[in-house]
């Protein structure tokens, strides 16, 4: 994956997965 | 799922704050445009590698060969490219879905002095790139020089580079140039 803000990628570690609320 | 993002280092906390209240759409939205409290700068894109990649090195040194040729007395002699294509079938598997060699050649010569730059790329599939080799040529009367430049282990960096000092001094400046 990759950071949604700046691009970055990222290891796949779970705690780096943030939950937002539904639309 | 449309809920979830992935987020850096740099972004994580902020966006972990931002959670419970917005929607990823608009905490991404809110991070880019820098106005969400709490949400650091973007971090500054990383530095340019202090090497060249295989790849830079092989389009300066493309475009270097006229002024080469012309150190070794090749005036306005047009260059000649050739492109090809090799399938290497392994384990029963064959074109087009096997690995194959990229090779573009481009040779300037005259009247037994010749310059050539031989640009190969292995690749294991279109988007795996296995091994890359530039070999520039240098044969005139009184030269013969051979400048290999190949990609580094695990990257796309210059891995080694041989045989710059062979050339006569004027192509080895403009090859210098080109490398750096």
């Amino acid at each position: 994956p990759s950071c949604e803000v700046c691009g970055v990628d990222l290891d796949d570690t779970a705690d780096r997965l943030v939950t937002f609320v539904l639309a | 799922p449309e809920n979830q993002g992935w987020f850096c280092d740099v972004h994580v906390a902020a966006a972990r704050a931002l959670s419970a209240t917005s929607t990823l759409a608009d905490a991404v939205r809110a991070a880019r445009s820098g106005d969400a409290s709490g949400m650091p700068e973007p971090s500054p894109p990383p530095a340019d590698p202090a090497e060249p990649s295989w790849e830079t090195v092989a389009q300066s040194l493309r475009s270097t060969l006229p002024a080469l040729a012309a150190a070794i007395g090749l005036d306005d002699v047009r260059p000649v490219t050739e492109s090809t294509r090799e399938w290497t079938p392994m384990d029963g598997a064959g074109p087009p879905w096997c690995p194959y060699i990229d090779r573009v050649t481009t040779v300037i010569e005259h009247d037994g002095a010749r310059v050539s730059l031989a640009i190969e790329r292995a690749h294991w599939n279109d988007d795996e790139l296995a091994r890359a080799d530039v070999r520039l040529a240098v044969d005139a009367p009184g030269v013969a020089a051979s400048v290999s430049v190949a990609r580094g282990p695990g990257g796309d960096s210059v891995g080694e580079v041989r045989g710059v000092d062979a050339l006569p001094e004027g192509a080895r400046s403009l090859v210098r140039e080109a490398l750096s």
